[in-house]
């Protein structure tokens, strides 16, 4: 499918932007479904050094493997030294019973081993996952092409809105936010804070 | 599916990131419908790295409250809302942007009961699309939803002292030009609503839906708790879509 992003909806995505320092974002193209031959598919965002991570997921009973890899990462590392996470858009490895959470470890420590982590350390890379379910993950393509989207890390807003783009799955265009601010005991300290987020069908979260 | 990746260089204790993420989350994504699906991947993440405290400066924690603290929350909820908003309007088919505003007396489950049964009425939905100023869907939808709250069936869900009282309960349209609101229903009696001023106040992609469920008729008189939800209409788009959308 054509992804030009609709004249109607090209106000919402930004031409600038302000980014955390010490984090690089970057993408890739897996081709993880067999009809998306140009988009990126591979999303990755790393902090050049370790940091506390948290995270809200699905009430849903079927939980997708993502889910519960991720969740089990930030239970056992009681949410502290975190480096990366890992996207990939075309596949949800959701229903995709032990083969599925073993292709989303497979990813996390993937990108642990390019970020220099030993795969016998507790997992330092979430792991998420958004497209069709019921469909095992090309690990293959995917393990393939998380290189290259760590080779592709950067920190300019380009590196952040190609991220954004490379979550997307039937969305019309990338949702980016970022703002910076100061808090109140140092003034004189200025703070960044990005988000990037995708979901356009099959949206009515209930997360905790 | 929703899926969502916050990263903040602002030092914050680990213990304390779930707290401030979930304290940003419902009152963003998790107060979002498009199609009232609940995904099985929904994930959202917040990262901190601490790369811009300045050394000797404390993480930040919820066990210490703090105006730091209060103001980082304040960051984060807006960012998230922004964030949550664009998945709305980015909703499959979506020709509008809906603000759902409903005001209580009782408590804010109440409210916000009543604000998700209207955002995931598929025929207001489809009314909303065709730009119908029908608030007899939105009564219908809040209606079930009091009915379940008073159902022994469900007790789990049974905690309101006070049902929906339908002489109580006024329905508005607030135009996004900032124009005076349409008032459709006030005090559970249906007013004589001007078609084309209606049509008018539809034609807007932004649309608010405020809904008093305890309006004495003093205008002066705040309501103690209000929930906000965003949603949007259901067009053909949405069927062409997922009729599509194949493994």
């Amino acid at each position: 499918a054509d992804r030009s992003i609709p004249q109607s909806k090209q106000k919402y995505v930004p031409t600038s932007g302000s980014y955390p320092k010490g984090f690089l974002a970057g993408s890739s193209h897996a081709g993880v479904k067999a009809s998306n031959t140009k988009y990126d598919d591979i999303a990755l965002v790393v902090s050049e050094k370790p940091y506390a991570a948290s995270a809200v997921f699905t009430r849903n009973l079927f939980k997708a493997a993502p889910v519960t890899v991720s969740k089990k990462f930030l239970d056992a590392r009681k949410s502290d030294g975190f480096r990366a996470v890992v996207v990939n858009s075309g596949n949800a490895n959701a229903v995709t019973g032990k083969v599925g959470l073993e292709n989303a470890e497979s990813m996390s420590r993937t990108t642990d081993e390019l970020l220099g982590h030993s795969a016998s350390e507790d997992a330092r890379s979430l792991v998420m996952s958004t497209g069709v379910i019921g469909q095992r993950l090309p690990i293959d393509k995917i393990i393939s092409a998380i290189p290259k989207a760590h080779a592709a890390l950067g920190s300019t807003h380009d590196h952040w809105l190609q991220t954004a783009q490379a979550i997307c799955t039937t969305d019309t265009f990338p949702k980016l936010v970022s703002r910076s601010f100061s808090l109140p005991s140092h003034p004189e300290t200025t703070y960044s804070v990005a988000g990037f987020t995708k979901g356009a069908g099959m949206i009515h979260p209930n997360m905790a | 599916t929703l899926l969502g990746i916050v990263c903040t260089d602002v030092a914050i204790e680990p213990a304390s990131l779930h707290e401030i993420l979930t304290k940003s989350v419902g009152t963003s994504f998790n107060s979002i419908s498009i199609d009232g699906d609940t995904s099985t991947n929904d994930t959202v993440a917040l990262l901190a790295n601490g790369a811009a405290t300045p050394s000797g400066v404390k993480p930040l924690s919820v066990a210490q409250q703090s105006e730091d603290l209060a103001a980082f929350q304040t960051v984060l909820t807006e960012l998230t809302q922004e964030l949550a908003q664009l998945v709305v309007r980015d909703g499959e088919g979506a020709t509008k942007f809906v603000t759902i505003k409903v005001q209580s007396d009782t408590d804010y489950m109440t409210a916000k009961r009543a604000a998700v049964s209207i955002a995931t009425s598929a025929i207001l939905k489809c009314a909303l699309y065709g730009k119908d100023a029908n608030w007899g869907r939105i009564l219908c939808a809040i209606g079930y939803t009091a009915g379940i709250m008073d159902s022994p069936e469900t007790p789990a869900i049974a905690t309101s002292q006070t049902p929906v009282i339908p002489n109580q309960t006024s329905v508005s349209f607030v135009p996004a030009d900032g124009s005076a609101e349409l008032k459709l229903l006030i005090r559970g009696e249906p007013e004589q609503v001007d078609e084309v001023r209606a049509k008018e106040v539809l034609e807007f992609e932004d649309l608010e839906i405020l809904v008093k469920l305890n309006d004495t008729g003093d205008a002066s008189k705040k309501s103690k708790y209000e929930s906000v939800f965003w949603t949007c209409d259901f067009s053909h788009e949405y069927v062409t879509i997922n009729g599509d959308y194949r493994t």
